[in-house]
């Protein structure tokens, strides 16, 4: 158990498998994820941002993880 | 897809004060 929720783990899992130098988009995350919800989607993202576990790349809308490389 | 080295640049430094981020909020953790 990392303290995360599954949610929170579903998502940090698809950043983390990312091999885009640009990251992953919500709009891509949205679309792998189509049991969770956009605007869950973006408060978890918004959290594991704070928490320094991804951070945005080229824009507020693209999303790389701190140790997939 | 190419990106452009101003768009590097923004990445490292995202990426790096991300990893400032992690690093507090694990000191944060241990020392509660």
């Amino acid at each position: 158990n990392n303290g995360l929720s599954a949610n929170q783990n579903q998502v940090l899992s698809l950043i983390r498998s990312c091999p885009y130098p640009q990251g992953i988009s919500i709009q891509e995350l949205k679309q792998r994820l189509s049991g969770i919800g956009l605007s869950v989607i973006k408060q978890v993202v918004e959290f594991l941002s704070n928490e320094g576990h991804i951070f945005s790349t080229i824009d507020e809308d693209h999303y790389k993880s701190t140790d997939n490389d | 897809n190419q990106l452009t080295a101003e768009q590097k640049r923004k990445i490292e430094e995202n990426r790096r004060k991300a990893l400032e981020r992690r690093a507090q909020r694990l000191g944060q953790i241990a020392s509660s």
